[in-house]
């Protein structure tokens, strides 16, 4: 159904 | 030294009933221009924002920067003990493991103190680039709510497409399929009940329900909810807090594989 994409492959570490 | 006053408590109960199922510890970050958070669910899809500015409390001091890390679990369990009603005052001494919840009754005749263990929280913050989204729905929380929960009993995946038509919520599950349209609606009697889009693009994306679903959790902090949306980035669920700031959820899209 799809795969699920983490939060970190989209905002860098600050 | 941190003190805060908070006339309405009641919002910061509805903040933690809003996030404490998502996350289970963070930081809560004290600056002199507000409390606020960031915290990433256990598996790292979704990420929630909350910041409560400086001027919405009644009072307000923190000399220096501040980081505190709670489990929301037993701070939801303290707050709970606030009334409705009740003024919540948060106090910390610098460098202390503790944190004070006190609450006030409005006609001050009874007046609750619980203090709270604090703990460390190695926790990554995460850069939130300032974005352009293609499409933008505003429309009421919780219409915004049962969209979710309805189509949560047909599938696992909501695929929200935003056109110039409105905004479709579908999915598909083993039983059949769903597809519901809201389209722009602006001529209401209320402005929180307005449907409206801005779209510079059409946009398409899959998300989890269950998430979704826990972001709802946050309708009884504001009539609207906002969703913004664009083909290479996590979609953000915010819901305003009246004068005081925001709760954001963002949330990484599925693909396909």
């Amino acid at each position: 159904k799809g795969v699920q994409l983490n939060i970190t492959e989209f905002f860098r570490s600050a | 030294m941190l003190e805060l006053r908070l006339v309405q408590g009641s919002l910061l109960k509805k903040v933690l009933e809003s996030i404490k199922d998502l996350v289970n510890d963070a930081n809560f970050d004290c600056s002199s221009s507000g409390f606020s958070l960031q915290a990433m669910d256990s598996s790292h899809v979704a990420l929630v924002a909350l910041l409560l500015r400086s001027e919405g409390f009644e009072h307000y001091r923190c000399d220096r920067n501040m980081s505190m890390g709670m489990n929301l679990g037993n701070m939801s369990k303290m707050l709970r003990c606030a009334g409705n009603d009740d003024i919540i005052t948060i106090k910390a001494d610098d460098g202390s493991d503790t944190v004070t919840f006190m609450f006030e009754s409005p006609t001050q005749d009874k007046i609750s103190d619980f203090e709270m263990k604090l703990m460390d929280i190695d926790s990554e913050h995460l850069g939130i680039p300032e974005a352009e989204y293609q499409s933008i729905v505003t429309m009421p929380s919780a219409e915004f709510a049962r969209i979710c929960k309805d189509l949560s009993g047909i599938g696992d995946t909501v695929v929200i497409s935003v056109t110039k038509e409105g905004v479709k919520f579908s999915t598909r599950g083993d039983i059949g399929t769903a597809n519901i349209v809201c389209r722009q609606n602006t001529t209401v009697d209320k402005p929180e009940e307005a449907t409206v889009i801005n779209m510079s693009e059409p946009v398409s994306l899959t998300f989890a329900l269950r998430y979704m679903n826990s972001f709802t959790k946050a309708t009884t902090l504001s009539n609207t909810v906002t969703i913004s949306l664009s083909s290479e980035l996590p979609v953000v669920v915010e819901y305003k807090i009246a004068e005081m700031g925001y709760i954001r959820f963002y949330l990484a899209p599925k693909i396909e594989e």
